[in-house]
């Protein structure tokens, strides 16, 4: 069988697919000071999965102003920097009006998965940290 | 209630895979 580590070189989602591999790539990124980008990354997911009843709805909205004040609000946050302002604005809106949406955070997800890919997933695969794992 | 931080962290890893 494919050892597993071989599989986090095929691609971003392998990687996030796997504990070791997110514990992995969350050192290094934490090394390179942007950790938050994978927190925001899985924040995403997690609140699109929260479900819809009705007991819910106080912890959506909680939760939806959690994300936005911690990776959003800042624009220096590495997390901000990678947004583009119309995201962040549609974001703002949302949770200003509270217009809760399981898909409010979809957009500014996207980005952040995008530069991973373009940018820090593969300067991981060409870092000590994994070469010296494999 | 759980306070801000407690909650995003929950949702952080609710999202992640349970294992391999």
């Amino acid at each position: 069988p494919t050892p597993p580590y071989l599989k986090w070189a095929e691609s971003l989602h392998s990687l996030l697919d796997d504990q070791d591999g997110i514990h992995l790539f969350r050192t290094f990124l934490k090394q390179e000071e942007c950790g938050d980008l994978l927190d925001f990354w899985f924040a995403c997911s997690g609140f699109r999965k929260l479900e819809a009843n009705e007991g819910n709805e106080e912890k959506k909205v909680k939760l939806a102003k959690a994300i936005y004040k911690k990776y959003i609000l800042d624009n220096n946050g590495i997390v901000s920097r990678q947004i583009k302002p119309a995201t962040k604005s549609f974001i703002k809106d949302c949770v200003m009006k509270l217009h809760i949406d399981p898909a409010m955070f979809d957009q500014a997800q996207t980005e952040i998965q995008t530069m991973m890919e373009d940018n820090t997933y593969p300067l991981f695969l060409k870092s000590d940290i994994y070469l010296e794992y494999t | 209630m759980d306070s801000e931080d407690d909650l995003l962290q929950k949702c952080i890893t609710s999202a992640m895979p349970k294992q391999r």
